[in-house]
């Protein structure tokens, strides 16, 4: 999802 | 993990320890804005609040501890330490935060993904580390010290930038289901700051160069 997408990023 | 992205994290990683070999080196801070380093780590610490709930790899935990510990050890170099403090532009550093920081609130309160205490401080770290250069720019507008370290970790935040605008692409086009338009949009805006800083600064290198040519 989107909500999760960017969370792996910095 | 992509190149782009590694490569981002690490010209991240470098801009920082350019700042602090620079601060440690000359003892002095001058040209370098404290308020961008304070709304900094206010982006850091409310985006990296999940590494209390989450773990997604002893990269991404190193990565997160270290721009946290270096943030907060760069203010207080400026803030408390005996020589570096004295050389900080106090005057000149007078970019009013509330005018970033505020509208970032209530942007992160309206526009992003759930309505939770975490989420939306992620999101409001996201709009805020787009905009947070921008007392550091006006400082370098305003002093017209060009010191070349301290450009240098301009440049290597704005390649960061750039690196990852790169990432996303590949990522869009290799892992489907792959879309964050806060993340995208904000980065975009993130990277057009960081263009007029180029162009401001290319314009003024060239100037210093026409200056010194011999008559």
């Amino acid at each position: 999802s989107a909500k999760s997408a960017a969370k792996d990023e910095l | 993990m992509n190149i782009f992205r590694f490569a981002g994290d690490m010209t991240h990683l470098c801009s920082i320890v350019v700042l602090l070999l620079k601060i440690e080196a000359t003892k002095s801070c001058a040209g370098v804005s404290l308020r961008t380093q304070e709304l900094y780590a206010v982006v850091f610490v409310s985006r990296y609040l999940d590494l209390f709930f989450t773990f997604i790899s002893v990269y991404n935990t190193v990565m997160k501890v270290f721009f946290i510990t270096s943030s907060f050890c760069i203010i207080w170099y400026m803030r408390h330490h005996r020589i570096v403090s004295q050389t900080y532009d106090r005057e000149q550093d007078t970019f009013r935060v509330a005018f970033l920081v505020v509208p970032c609130i209530f942007l992160a309160l309206l526009v992003n993904h759930e309505f939770s205490m975490v989420e939306v401080l992620w999101t409001f770290s996201i709009y805020l580390e787009s905009v947070a250069i921008l007392p550091q720019l006006i400082l370098l507008q305003r002093t017209f010290n060009v010191d070349t370290l301290t450009s240098n970790y301009v440049f290597l935040l704005g390649a960061y930038r750039a690196l990852y605008i790169l990432n996303w692409l590949y990522r869009y086009f290799t892992e489907p289901g792959y879309s964050q338009w806060i993340v995208w949009s904000s980065g975009t805006l993130q990277t057009a700051i960081y263009c007029d800083f180029f162009y401001y600064y290319v314009v003024s290198w060239r100037k210093n160069e026409r200056l010194s040519l011999p008559s």
